[in-house]
């Protein structure tokens, strides 16, 4: 179950507060996963006191878009905390799709790839296993597919440390890179943290979603949580 | 994978100290549903009381099935038009779900305690974690709040009593995900903060609305 709030001294408004909270959750605590379960009790409140002595932040205010900014940056950082404690957790990673005709359509594939167990065990035994990141993003259950033409599909594992070469091909413009550096690859997948992109390039929407490698701990919590 | 390094994530997630927003305190208690005795309820009370109403907001599991805290919650605030509310009441180790009408009167029963205690009516949220199926041990919960908001166990706005009650609401949890900042506004300059508590590790895949 994922609980939490957010307190604020600033004096927003009922509304202001409401589009605030709804537009950084979309963009960060429904944008992680462990394992793909959903709670009974899942809730996100954030509350503003008012104790800074400041005009009330409304939505038309000139800093609410500012302050909506601020509040998503944060509620993503306090919602990747629960990502890097996943159960049985090693690996921190960062799905992101770019260049999505629709925000709709990056966050269902970003998902997909997210949630799967085939591409999540991969992670866990540092296997560059691209053909189950292709098959997610397949399955993925899209109102339709005008984000996603073949051709212009490319994927890759990004490393998030300083090495080089940063970002390694797995599928360009479609086509499989059957030049892989497994070496490299291998190096990119020990990371603690790493970053899978795939791009779209249907349009210039993205969407980043943070999920975890999935472990043999993970089971052994589980098996036994009630008792 | 047997050789994969064991990470300390306690030490590199969990702050050690910590600026926090004005004009709210936070207290917690071990009140005995979890059965290590770690602590298990948590109380955040607005205590602002210049002319701003505080306002709230929540996004809630969109689960067909969601616990009683959830639906008590969402009541609570549109009753109260998303103003006035000046408390939070979490409990861990029982979500309260599946629980039906025992379980709704549980929830009100620890809105109640908080509102009563506080002098402030319907201005409480609250939310629990736990084991699903299992009915709120009341006698222990009603005891934790008379702790918290009477006796001041762990009660206070400084690191301490923030970090425990992040560690209050955890379940599985490794570590307690407290995380706080100030923010200067840049039409007046004028500096404000967030601080923010989460608990999670497992059932993980919100779609909250």
């Amino acid at each position: 179950t994922l609980l939490g709030f957010i307190v604020t001294d600033l004096p927003i408004s009922p509304k202001g507060l409401q589009k605030m909270l709804s537009f950084a959750g979309q963009r960060s605590f429904n944008c992680i996963s462990v394992d793909g379960d959903m709670s009974t009790n899942d809730t996100i409140c954030m509350i503003a006191n008012g104790a800074v002595d400041t005009p009330t932040i409304d939505v038309e205010s000139k800093e609410f878009n500012e302050i909506c900014e601020q509040v998503t940056g944060f509620a993503q950082k306090l919602a990747q905390l629960v990502v890097r404690d996943g159960e049985g957790a090693t690996k921190f990673v960062t799905v992101k799709v770019q260049n999505s005709k629709t925000f709709d359509d990056a966050k269902i594939i970003a998902e997909t790839i997210s949630n799967s167990m085939l591409v999540k065990t991969a992670l866990y035994g540092e296997d560059a296993n691209w053909g189950r990141i292709l098959c997610a993003i397949g399955y993925s259950k899209l109102d339709n597919v005008t984000s996603l033409v073949n051709e212009k599909l490319n994927v890759s594992f990004v490393a998030t440390d300083s090495s080089e070469p940063a970002e390694l091909p797995l599928l360009v413009n479609g086509v499989p890179n059957l030049n892989v550096d497994e070496a490299r690859a291998s190096e990119i997948l020990a990371l603690p943290d790493l970053k899978i992109v795939v791009d779209l390039g249907t349009g210039s929407e993205e969407c980043n979603f943070w999920t975890c490698d999935l472990t043999h701990e993970y089971v052994t919590i589980n098996g036994d949580y009630r008792s | 994978n047997s050789g994969k390094k064991v990470v300390d994530k306690y030490a590199l997630y969990v702050p050690k100290t910590g600026v926090f927003p004005k004009g709210y305190e936070v207290g917690s208690f071990a009140s005995g549903v979890k059965k290590n005795g770690n602590l298990d309820l948590g109380v955040i009370v607005n205590t602002n009381r210049t002319n701003f109403e505080s306002s709230a907001s929540a996004v809630f599991t969109t689960n067909r099935f969601k616990a009683a805290p959830v639906l008590k919650s969402k009541q609570v605030l549109e009753n109260s038009q998303y103003r006035n509310i000046n408390a939070i009441v979490v409990n861990s180790g029982c979500a309260n779900s599946m629980t039906g009408e025992v379980g709704m009167k549980d929830a009100e029963a620890m809105c109640q305690l908080v509102n009563t205690t506080l002098g402030t009516p319907d201005s409480t949220l609250v939310m629990s974690t736990g084991v699903i199926g299992q009915k709120l041990q009341m006698n222990k919960i009603s005891h934790g709040i008379t702790e918290i908001l009477q006796n001041k166990s762990n009660y206070g706005s400084d690191f301490p009593a923030w970090l425990n009650l992040a560690k209050s609401i955890c379940t599985t949890d490794t570590f307690p995900k407290l995380i706080t900042s100030s923010f200067k506004l840049s039409t007046t300059g004028k500096e404000y903060t967030l601080t923010g508590i989460a608990k999670g590790a497992g059932m993980i895949c919100p779609n909250m609305a």
